[in-house]
């Protein structure tokens, strides 16, 4: 028996916006440490990786680890049905074929339940290796999301450069090439827009402008993303969600031939 | 030309 009780129902529902278009079919894991999943696109090219920790629902029962498969446009369908003050209770019990997802509104006088069939899907897991990122830059989502937006206008690849000057993005197309550089900005009084740099050596990669906007989707989740770089490894995009966990977008670089 | 490579370049399967 599974029953999750989310109070900021609207947290599961921007999440769903997030991924649907990215990833089609995919396995959500409960077990006691919470509600996860892990998922590439179909080019194996990006992969996402979710966590909801238990303890950021208010009501996690989960008896035995369970893994759901499920179309993520469907369930988008019908979080989509929920609104956005509501409080999202999933349900399955163990061996089912298919979840309830409840919405309650907040002072009760709405009851929803929407019960989606659940799939069989053969799911491939990656390990993936912690790591020490040579760059990590933590600024404003809506920044980064305005970043990647500007630039595929222009080209279909963005290089992220990091050195001790900022982080540049660059990207060249048919009309023209453009550059974007961010310094560290700290003096803000307003943490959210904040841009850091941590930097262990420069590092400068290219990556597929299509996969960053597609992630870029998670801005609602958080007022700051984390861009995590190494020179042989994929970009960590992350949206940190409340107290409750993230949301990770992982894309593989592009290499010169 | 830079060309796209795949995750499991990375990542092994588990």
């Amino acid at each position: 028996m599974l029953e999750l009780r989310l109070v900021q129902g609207s947290l599961l529902k921007k999440v769903m916006e997030s991924i649907k278009d990215l990833v089609n079919d995919a396995n959500f894991d409960c077990s006691a440490t919470g509600f996860s999943l892990q998922a590439m696109d179909s080019s194996h090219v990006a992969l996402v990786s979710l966590l909801l920790r238990s303890e950021g629902f208010e009501h996690y029962r989960c008896d035995r680890n369970l893994s759901m498969g499920m179309n993520l446009g469907n369930m988008a369908k019908m979080l989509k049905c929920a609104g956005n003050d509501d409080i999202v209770t999933v349900k399955a019990d163990d061996g089912g074929d298919c979840v309830t997802f409840m919405f309650e509104s907040p002072n009760q006088d709405k009851i929803a339940d929407f019960e989606m069939k659940l799939m069989d899907i053969d799911s491939e897991h990656l390990g993936i290796p912690e790591a020490e990122y040579e760059a990590i830059v933590r600024m404003p989502s809506a920044e980064f999301a305005r970043i990647c937006k500007d630039l595929s206008t222009i080209g279909d690849t963005v290089v992220i450069s990091v050195t001790k000057e900022g982080v540049k993005f660059s990207t060249r197309g048919d009309i023209g090439t453009a550059n974007i550089v961010l310094r560290q900005n700290t003096s803000v009084d307003k943490p959210e827009e904040a841009t850091i740099i941590e930097m262990e050596t420069p590092v400068s990669l290219t990556f597929a402008l299509r996969y960053m906007n597609s992630f870029t989707k998670a801005t609602p989740l958080a007022s700051q993303v984390t861009v995590s770089l190494s020179s042989e490894l994929p970009v960590v995009v992350e949206y940190k969600i409340a107290e409750m966990g993230y949301l990770r977008f992982y894309l593989a670089p592009k290499i010169e031939e | 030309k830079a060309m796209q490579v795949a995750l499991i370049v990375f990542f092994a399967h588990i």
